[in-house]
């Protein structure tokens, strides 16, 4: 465990606990795209299958019993909660995410380390989680005025992935060569998608101006 | 084993 990676895993689930927090304390969801969480959910199940099988330590199987229960209770608050699911933007919220989890598994049957259930299941999470946040950028471009805890949620969920770069590139360096390129590329692709919502995010932050992304 | 190793992450 290096401290890029311990940071990364922190800024994750702080942007989780985040939303969390938000939509339990103003019992609102408006700006949060419901298909995003039901990315993420998916991503997490579909990754942390040997959380019964496989012990790795005390750590790993807390935090992923936290990103499951916290991502599941999410969606259920917007799904399921009577004053949370009114505010929801259904609207606003049309991103096609059944495409991208198509694209994505199949993507997985392809390109991945063994032709495995697990082994597939985990590329298509890597995949997934990569592309998860496009309903949630779409959304914040619709709705226009990011409230500042939904704008924290997409910043520290950005952080949490540019931390893990370098914790590969720090792993590569000390651990030696493994073969981690589905993680690299995902991870890269999935970093740039924030690129242009972190340069207005830190324009706002610069001029203290509410965040107002480009239509 | 070490090709596990990136599974060990979250």
């Amino acid at each position: 465990m290096n401290a890029f990676r311990f940071l990364g895993d922190m800024t994750h689930l702080f942007s989780v606990l985040v939303l969390l927090l938000k939509i339990y304390a103003t019992k609102t969801c408006s700006g949060v795209s419901r298909k995003t969480q039901e990315l993420y959910l998916l991503v997490f199940v579909a990754r942390y299958l040997d959380l019964f099988t496989d012990y790795i330590s005390l750590y790993n199987s807390v935090m992923k019993i936290v990103f499951i229960t916290s991502s599941a209770a999410i969606v259920w608050y917007m799904r399921r909660h009577p004053q949370v699911r009114r505010t929801y933007d259904k609207e606003q919220d049309t991103f096609r995410h059944s495409v991208l989890v198509a694209a994505t598994f199949v993507l997985a049957l392809i390109f991945n380390d063994r032709f495995t259930f697990r082994e597939i299941c985990w590329a298509f999470s890597i995949y997934l989680e990569a592309v998860a946040i496009l309903p949630q950028l779409v959304l914040l471009q619709r709705c226009r005025n990011v409230d500042n805890l939904t704008g924290q949620y997409v910043f520290f969920l950005g952080a949490y992935r540019a931390f893990y770069i370098l914790n590969w590139i720090y792993r590569y360096f000390t651990e030696g060569h493994h073969s981690r390129w589905i993680p690299w590329i995902a991870g890269l692709v999935q970093t740039g998608l924030y690129a242009d919502f972190f340069y207005y995010y830190f324009l706002s932050w610069k001029n203290n101006v509410k965040l107002e992304l480009p239509a | 084993p070490a090709a596990d190793s990136v599974k060990d992450e979250l």
